[in-house]
């Protein structure tokens, strides 16, 4: 009898997926299982919403993501989204079949400033450097 | 909202509930390192001009956020790599002028004591805009600044110098002087107002009241008040290591 042929293993790569990849036909974008892989979006909180802006002069406003999907490591307020992309990418790449693909692995990371007011009406202006991630693998 | 960002089409906008409202607001707190609200003192009852400091702080803003996205965009000179700018705005102004003997100065003290830990002086600028001087015509002055280091009772006080400028009577301008030499102190001593003085002088070296030459003080409209300007850089050894 005709022995079928083995379908070969894709190659375990330990590369972080690329940035311009988009979902192609070998990717599941249910994950496996039929389970939705975890998507981000983008909620943008308006300062003057926050009744802030007496106090911080720049930016106007702050973009807040939150994910949905299965994610081992969901978005929140002690998880932003550069660690949660992170961690969710390296845990797939151990248990791919049990962790869904992140779908903002981190290509590029940039700087956070911010300028307000302190207690003695002096102005502070303060850089956080690599802090937001501003390219990811969704769009 | 204002009139700042707009949200991206097709970014959803959900009503956050109280919990999901207090998650947010302590992320926002926690990624743009904001130390809390403020006590400020009671809102201004009707709309008021911008005040000089936060006018120049929006300008290093923009620049400094100008190059989020390119890292290796030349950034503007004295941003450097600064990562925390403060300007110092609580001042006690004081005149040794208008008849009295010479030289004339005039003094500005500040209050330095909102300075954080751990953060290392990289440059320090006292800022004080000029008006062309309707007494002095067509005259070179020399504008002269010292630290303040310690006030004798019996004599004149310890001075430090700091920085000399050049300019015309009739220039108006933001006159920059360099205070950085001054930063030592002032870290190992934050308890201690910052003062600043700053003389003006012709080149036959006669002393000139600093108002008559045209400087502003705290007089002047909020715009154009004078103030001071630090860059930090943080530093596991906050202190420059004396030359």
């Amino acid at each position: 009898a005709v022995r079928p042929l083995r379908r070969r293993q894709p190659k375990k790569t330990n590369e972080l997926p690329q940035a311009n990849r988009l979902p192609g036909i070998f990717d599941d974008v249910h994950g496996s299982h039929g389970r939705q892989v975890c998507r981000r979006h983008e909620l943008y909180v308006s300062f003057q919403d926050l009744g802030w802006l007496d106090w911080v002069i720049a930016p106007q406003g702050y973009s807040a993501y939150y994910c949905e999907g299965e994610c081992s490591f969901p978005l929140g307020s002690c998880m932003n989204a550069t660690n949660h992309a992170i961690l969710q990418s390296l845990v797939h790449l151990m248990k791919p079949d049990a962790v869904p693909k992140a779908c903002c692995a981190p290509t590029k990371l940039s700087a956070t400033s911010v300028l307000y007011y302190d207690n003695s009406n002096n102005v502070i202006l303060r850089k956080h450097r690599n802090m937001v991630v501003k390219a990811c693998g969704c769009h | 909202g204002g009139p700042g960002l707009r949200p991206p089409p097709g970014c959803p906008q959900r009503c956050l509930g109280a919990s999901e409202r207090r998650d947010v607001q302590r992320e926002i707190l926690s990624v743009l390192g904001l130390p809390g609200r403020p006590r400020l003192r009671a809102a201004p009852s009707g709309p008021r001009l911008p005040a000089s400091a936060p006018l120049f702080m929006l300008d290093l803003y923009h620049a400094m956020t100008g190059d989020d996205d390119k890292d290796d965009a030349p950034a503007e000179r004295r941003l450097g790599r600064a990562d925390l700018v403060m300007s110092f705005v609580n001042m006690v102004e004081r005149d040794h002028a208008l008849g009295q003997q010479e030289p004339h100065w005039k003094e500005f003290r500040f209050d330095l004591t909102q300075i954080p830990d751990g953060e290392a002086v990289t440059a320090a600028e006292f800022r004080i805009y000029k008006v062309p001087s309707i007494h002095l015509l067509n005259r070179t002055l020399h504008v002269s600044m010292f630290q303040v280091v310690q006030e004798q009772s019996n004599r004149e006080s310890d001075l430090l110098f700091l920085d000399l400028q050049t300019l015309q009577a009739g220039d108006e301008v933001w006159l920059v002087l360099d205070v950085t030499a001054a930063s030592d102190r002032w870290l190992l001593k934050r308890h201690k107002d910052l003062g600043l003085r700053l003389y003006v002088e012709t080149e036959d070296g006669h002393s000139v009241d600093p108002g008559l030459a045209g400087l502003l003080g705290q007089r002047a409209p909020r715009s154009r008040q004078p103030f001071v300007v630090t860059f930090f850089r943080a530093s596991p050894s906050p202190i420059r290591t004396p030359r």
